[in-house]
């Protein structure tokens, strides 16, 4: 199967780093430049959607702009043995001249229309 | 492989 190659930039690239203690919010930023000429909309997705509020979670981003995303880790107790396996993945693709149904939108696009990229969850105590 | 991991759309609100 043929796969779009992530239009967008993605700063940071790979990681999310949070910084502990973790009995507070944690807010980590993920910054989305769309270098293209075309609209690009994207939506957030994670493998733990309870511990984690993103804003914006979806948009659309227009041509050589920017969108910076702020990923809040909700508290919650940390065991030094549990390593985060926590996963975000942004999802993109081009925009339709017109969008209606942002829903509808996503629901029936096709798999090679899609592109995304994968970031993983880095925890970080103080004291390591 | 990171593919195999199950993603849900993310929350704005906590």
């Amino acid at each position: 199967m043929s796969k779009l190659e992530q239009v967008l930039i993605l700063d940071p690239p790979n990681d999310l780093r949070f910084k502990g203690p973790f009995t507070d919010v944690v807010t980590a930023t993920l910054k989305l430049k769309n270098p293209s000429d075309r609209r690009v909309c994207f939506k957030v997705k994670t493998t733990a959607p309870r511990r984690y509020c993103v804003r914006p979670n979806s948009g659309v981003i227009d041509a050589g702009a920017s969108v910076t995303i702020s990923v809040m880790l909700q508290p919650f107790d940390y065991d030094p043995n549990e390593k985060s396996k926590h996963k975000f993945m942004v999802q993109t693709m081009y925009a339709p001249p017109t969008i209606t149904d942002t829903e509808a939108m996503w629901k029936d696009a096709k798999p090679d229309e899609l592109m995304d990229s994968k970031l993983r969850c880095v925890f970080e105590l103080p004291s390591e | 492989a990171l593919s195999e991991d199950e993603f849900y759309d993310a929350v704005s609100e906590s």
